[in-house]
């Protein structure tokens, strides 16, 4: 899977969470994909804290996708 | 070390969020 590939996919899932366009996803975002994945609120929760690197409540695109490559990474090392 | 622990479980919800993105993704053109 190339660079570009991952960028593509990466921002293709923020849109996915951000649907208002707004350029960052907040906890309620995140809680509105319990419909749409098999992951409970509290679940949302935690990947959103993980995400959200500087606590500040707000998941930029940057802190996303640095965790969509660790978990990338991790997967290919496991 | 009670950060690692949790670092460990928040590592297995994170793959299990990107899974299912992924999955759901792949399942539309």
């Amino acid at each position: 899977v190339g660079q570009n590939t991952i960028r593509e996919k990466t921002h293709e899932f923020f849109q996915m969470c951000d649907v208002e366009n707004k350029g960052f996803i907040t906890r309620r975002d995140m809680q509105r994909l319990n419909s749409e994945l098999p992951l409970s609120p509290e679940e949302l929760e935690n990947v959103f804290d993980t995400l959200d690197s500087d606590g500040n409540g707000f998941l930029t695109l940057e802190e996303f996708s640095s965790g969509f490559s660790a978990f990338l990474f991790g997967r290919r090392i496991s | 070390d009670p950060n690692m622990k949790a670092g460990a479980a928040n590592e297995g919800v994170l793959a299990n969020f990107f899974n299912s993105l992924l999955s759901k993704k792949t399942g539309s053109p």
